[in-house]
């Protein structure tokens, strides 16, 4: 079984075959792979209601940061990561702006000095799948500290 | 090396960077499975990113074939595919299946329960592990990304690795789609939900009704019982209904299938009114106790 909407049956096939997993150097004893797993879900325990406290610890250790949303997803939406950064109490350091990728708006972000919050415009939940260019253009600018 | 990946069924291409699959050490008999992609520009300037997907209980073997990975997998199950947007274009990319139970990741007593912090110290352990194996990698600037419950796995292994001991060049971490705040999660959902036109006026303001005071709402934790029900109904539209919750405007692949390691997800996500999502699960819609008025 998969999470609704998600079809990992091609990367479950090809996984679980003998072959592939022996060129990945996958003991032979364990159970077939799948996406999720349900003895981890059930026993697991958060800890954290919020990882505020988290943040602004790791930036006043002077570490980058950056939040960024596919703005159509509803298991964890835009609007709550926005409001989430925003709620750290960081100075904001950019107005809240478009950001461009291929001569098209790709989406737009805010800076809070070390942090960004930056949306990718029409993506889902999982950027690199439904965005893949503009992901890969914000991976670039956030890991070269440039602009967006 | 005794992990690298000298070839891979269904690869047609000849892959311009070197890759490795096997075990880092996490805690005692607690072995995570990691792939790793060396840059295909410069592997000993470019960064060293992990990429950790969340659940809890997601394999980030997700991220590698069906995100931002050098190849995916066609549709037959068979053959690979390059992506030509992949992240080992300008990094070297870790992707590690945490915690012990997900995926390839195990654990010699099978016993799986554990929580954030547990999680965090494995991930840590396991990223010494790592660079035990690959030393070379200990000066190249590093990243942390997760992806949603990676929400929580990133900055909280973030910290470790910026207050340990271990000589990591730790430069600064990111996080896709992540669950930062349950509260926050909850509330702007409410509006998303209205905004996106999934609710229509009655529910709105009903919701106004019941879960507002003096201009202030309160969808997340509200005492009075007919705001739950009615966040609840909410909610379940947005997850019950037949929308694809990961992309408002995309089809639900596959149907409408649950993965119960996924509606707990869910229930992670939505604390509070998570005992009433199995009911809402097998409901198609409002429960019947609720009359919209």
């Amino acid at each position: 079984e998969v999470p609704p909407c998600i079809n990992s049956t091609a990367q479950m096939n090809w996984l679980n075959r003998g072959d592939v997993r022996k060129a990945l150097h996958i003991p032979a004893t364990l159970p077939p792979w799948d996406l999720c797993s349900d003895d981890v879900g059930e026993q697991y325990t958060t800890l954290y209601s919020t990882v505020k406290d988290v943040y602004l610890k790791l930036i006043s250790l002077g570490l980058r940061a950056l939040v960024y949303n596919g703005d159509t997803d509803m298991a964890c939406n835009f609007l709550g990561d926005q409001w989430f950064v925003e709620d750290l109490g960081l100075e904001a350091t950019t107005k809240y702006q478009t950001w461009i990728h291929d001569d098209q708006i790709a989406g737009f972000y805010q800076q809070f000095g070390n942090i960004t919050f930056l949306t990718v415009k029409g993506a889902g939940h999982m950027v690199p799948q439904w965005a893949p260019g503009p992901a890969f253009h914000m991976f670039q600018s956030f890991i070269t500290n440039g602009y967006y | 090396a005794p992990d690298e990946v000298t070839n891979l069924p269904g690869m047609k291409f000849k892959p311009n960077y070197r890759q490795w699959s096997g075990y880092l050490q996490a805690r005692q008999g607690k072995f995570l499975h990691y792939w790793f992609v060396t840059s295909q520009r410069d592997p000993v300037k470019d960064p060293l990113v992990l990429w950790l997907n969340g659940g809890p209980g997601c394999s980030s073997l997700d991220g590698f074939l069906s995100e931002n990975g050098p190849f995916h997998v066609n549709d037959n199950g068979a053959s690979l595919y390059e992506n030509a947007f992949s992240w080992n274009k300008i990094a070297n990319v870790l992707y590690v299946e945490s915690p012990a139970g997900v995926g390839f990741s195990y654990s010699d007593d099978k016993k799986y329960a554990t929580d954030d912090d547990q999680v965090a110290d494995d991930n840590y352990k396991a990223l010494q592990s790592f660079f035990a194996k690959f030393p070379n990698f200990t000066q190249n600037e590093f990243f942390i990304f997760g992806e949603s419950y990676g929400g929580i796995y990133a900055p909280t292994l973030s910290l470790r690795v910026a207050t340990g001991a271990a000589k990591i060049n730790f430069k600064g971490f990111a996080v896709g789609n992540g669950l930062s705040s349950f509260a926050l999660n909850d509330q702007s959902l409410i509006y998303f939900g209205y905004y996106h036109g999934l609710f229509g006026e009655d529910l709105w303001r009903d919701l106004n009704i019941n879960c507002c005071e003096k201009g202030s709402c309160n969808f997340y934790n509200s005492s009075s019982d007919a705001c739950k029900t009615l966040v609840i109904v909410a909610f379940g539209i947005v997850y019950n209904s037949g929308l694809n919750e990961y992309a408002l405007y995309l089809d639900c692949e596959g149907g409408r299938r649950s993965h119960r390691g996924y509606e707990r997800t869910m229930i992670h996500l939505f604390k509070n009114c998570g005992k009433h999502m199995h009911t809402l699960k097998f409901s198609d819609g409002a429960p019947s106790s609720v009359s919209l008025g």
